[in-house]
C-alpha cells in the first residue's frame, strides 16, 4: 500500500541524505558510528531470509539495498579518508552493549516460533531497531544541536516509523486477521523515542 | 502463511 511505500521511501531517503552529507562535507562529526553499526546488525539479522523468501522483486531488492547502504555508511565512517579522522568517539559514548544484550534475550524469549533460530534473529532485529537510534540521539544532545543534514537524516528515520505505524492501522482494518504484536509494540516504542527530537526539529524549522 | 504476513514488510 501507498503508506508503507512512503515509509520505505523515507527510510531509503534517510540513507542517501546521510551518505550525501558525509561525502559532501567530508566529515562524520556528529554522526554516531554505534547507531550505524547497530543498523548493519539489524538488517543482517532480519534479512537472512533473502536466501529463501522471495515475496517480490521489490522486497528482495530493498533488502539488498538496505544492507548495502548501511554497510557503505559504516565503511566510510571507519575507513573513509578524511572522514574517519572526523569521527568523535568521545561524544559517541552511549553504552550500546546495554541495548544489544537485552534485545538478544528478548529475541530468544519472545518470538513467533521458539523452535526457529531465524524467528529469534528476526525478533531480535525488530527489538534492536526500536532502540538503535539512541546512541545518535544521545550524541545530538551532547553536541547541543545537530547539523542541518544530520537532523534531516534523523527526521526521515522518524518519518519512516510514523508511516509504518499508520500502515499497520490500515492493514489491521483492511486485511482480515492481520495482527503483529511484536512489530507493533516495538514500532510504537521506536516512534516514542523520536518525539522529543521531532518537537525540537519542528521548532527550529519554524525559527528558520 | 499467516505467521509470515509480516515478512513482506521491511
Amino acid at each position: 500500500n501507498a503508506i508503507r511505500l512512503a515509509g520505505d521511501m523515507s527510510h531509503m531517503a534517510s540513507f542517501f541524505v546521510l551518505l550525501f552529507k558525509i561525502n559532501k562535507s567530508k566529515s562524520v562529526a556528529g554522526i554516531s558510528l554505534k547507531t550505524q553499526e547497530l543498523y548493519v546488525l539489524v538488517f543482517c539479522t532480519r534479512y537472512v531470509d533473502i536466501f529463501w523468501n522471495h515475496l517480490s522483486l521489490y522486497n528482495s531488492l530493498m533488502k539488498v539495498i538496505f544492507i548495502a547502504l548501511s554497510v557503505m555508511i559504516v565503511y566510510v565512517m571507519r575507513r573513509g579518508v578524511p572522514q574517519r579522522s572526523t569521527y568523535n568517539p568521545e561524544l559517541d559514548s552511549f553504552p550500546h552493549h546495554w541495548l544489544v544484550l537485552p534485545c538478544v534475550l528478548l529475541g530468544v524469549a519472545i518470538n513467533q516460533d521458539p523452535t526457529s533460530p531465524f524467528e529469534m534473529a528476526w525478533a531480535f532485529s525488530i527489538y534492536l531497531e526500536a532502540v538503535a537510534i539512541m546512541p545518535q540521539l544521545h550524541m545530538v544532545q551532547k553536541h547541543g544541536e545537530a547539523e542541518n543534514l544530520t537532523s534531516h537524516y534523523i527526521f526521515l528515520l522518524g518519518l519512516y516509523r510514523v508511516f509504518y505505524l499508520v500502515n499497520w492501522v490500515y492493514r489491521y482494518m483492511t486485511e482480515d486477521g492481520y495482527w503483529q504484536a511484536i512489530v507493533w509494540v516495538s514500532g510504537a516504542v521506536q516512534a516514542v523515542l523520536y518525539l522529543d527530537f521531532f518537537y525540537n526539529y519542528v521548532k527550529s524549522k519554524q525559527k528558520d | 502463511g499467516e505467521t509470515d504476513a509480516k515478512k513482506d514488510e521491511l
